[in-house]
């Protein structure tokens, strides 16, 4: 079965982007087939895939409003083969404000993400993983992706106020769970921008072991500027510097995230 | 006359907070008499500025609903006198749905505010400087600070990503000029977290300031991990380790604002 993460973080800045393109870049290198959907007006994700995301370019705000299907938009990311891309345009920027009035505001990504797994199916090319990114808010925009969404995949920056942001989120995730979708769970939790030379860092990956256990990927993604400077050449750190160390823990969180679905 | 400053830009992560609090208390410390907003639903600025703002707090919430007049809310800070704070609690985040539906939702801060800035000058307590701190979105919260403003204060990162959001903020800003506040201008544009090291820093930082010439402060602030520490302390960088980069940029960049005072 397909497995869709949501990639998630009301907090800015903390990797959501980042680490969904890639986690995703790395399953697909494994010869997993891949689906990203940005769901950010800025189009982060879009950029660092190099899928052209300019205004009026078919994205995902034109399958949110129903004006365009999933199969018309999905484009391929031609850094990566096996990876597939719905981008976003800054177009989505004003979609929060346009949905809230709209039927059944809450479940349009789900319906249209539903259709778009069923025939991808029936065509035999069935997606492994689908990946959601979030803009950092828990707007509709957001409310759409955990309504959509199976599993959770939460990035936390190895910094002080990204815990304080994490009851907000954790909260949010129970009310969905209650009103839209009874089967979100969290997948994983992701430390990013671990910076072992800094106490403050060591403290907050400790504070969140310690609260959540085995939830939290055993890898952590150091802070490093390779990755970084990836999205400026349209790249993902596993094809802008194979080897570096940004590069190869994103290769194991890709594995851990992997194994989990033997288990399951 | 009072300035009124949008500390705003709906990239996640780009140190809006961290420079709202700092540079407040840097000219809090040199005489001046400030008010921070906090219109964050994480809350971010009332920690930094160890104000409480757990749910139900009286807080930017009320006073934007109408429920409670913003002298009864404003608390001072205990770590910088002359500093003043409205503090943001999670019961904000629902804000901006209950804000849609309501009449004259786009202007609520600015009316209160005006009456609150009419208050203090009429008590002989008027403010030298309001500082509103914005969530990483540009929803009805920052449309509403966005009114109430009278200047813009932008934190851009010295990274890739952004660059990019940069457009995308400018044109809104063009719009709520157009529509809601034709006085509101660019008064700086401020370079946050630059690591000298790398060339990404150096490259993003040579095209904003090419891009923008004068509007962004010769003061870029460094990266620096005391800047980061100093939150899970409940102080600004100012308080915390006085003599730091972090808090010398911070005297530095304020300064170079209220010079902007004397000239215009
Ligand atoms: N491990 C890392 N090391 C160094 N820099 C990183 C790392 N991860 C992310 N970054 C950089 O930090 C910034 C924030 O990351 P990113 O944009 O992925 O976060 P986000 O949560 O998606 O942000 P937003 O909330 O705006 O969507 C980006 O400039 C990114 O390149
Ligand atoms: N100059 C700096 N050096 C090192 N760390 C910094 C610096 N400025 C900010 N930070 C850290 O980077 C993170 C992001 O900064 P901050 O929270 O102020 O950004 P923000 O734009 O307010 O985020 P959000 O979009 O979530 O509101 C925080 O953990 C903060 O402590
Ligand atoms: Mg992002
Ligand atoms: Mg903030």
């Amino acid at each position: 079965r397909t497995r869709v993460l949501v990639v998630a973080n009301q907090k800015g800045g903390v990797g959501k982007t980042t680490t969904a393109v890639n986690l995703a870049a790395a399953l697909a290198q494994s010869g997993q087939r891949l689906l990203v959907v940005d769901l950010d007006p800025q189009g982060n994700a879009s950029t660092a895939l190099s899928v052209l995301h300019s205004e009026g370019t078919p994205s995902s705000y034109d399958v949110l409003t129903g004006r365009l299907p999933f199969d018309q938009v999905t484009v391929e990311c031609p850094d990566v083969p096996n990876l597939f891309v719905l981008p976003a345009t800054i177009d989505l920027a004003g979609a929060e404000v346009e949905l809230v009035s709209l039927v059944a505001r809450e479940t349009r990504l789900q319906k249209a993400l539903d259709g778009h797994l069923a025939a991808q199916e029936a065509r035999g090319q069935r997606y492994d993983y689908v990946l959601i990114d979030c803009p950092p808010s828990l707007g509709l925009l957001t409310v759409n992706a955990l309504a959509a969404g199976r599993e959770l995949l939460i990035p936390v920056q190895c910094e002080y106020y990204a815990l304080e942001g994490l009851t907000q989120l954790l909260r949010t995730i129970e009310s969905i769970r209650d009103h839209l979708n009874p089967q979100l769970r969290v997948a994983a939790i992701v430390l990013t921008m671990y910076d072992a030379r800094t106490r403050l860092a060591a403290g907050v990956a400790d504070e969140v072991r310690g609260h959540f256990g085995d939830a939290v990927l055993k890898t952590a993604i150091p802070r490093s500027v390779r990755i970084s400077e990836a999205p400026s050449y349209g790249q993902t750190v596993l094809t802008y510097d194979p080897g570096s160390p940004g590069s190869l823990s994103y290769l194991e969180a890709a594995s851990e995230l992997a194994a989990q679905t033997r288990e399951a």
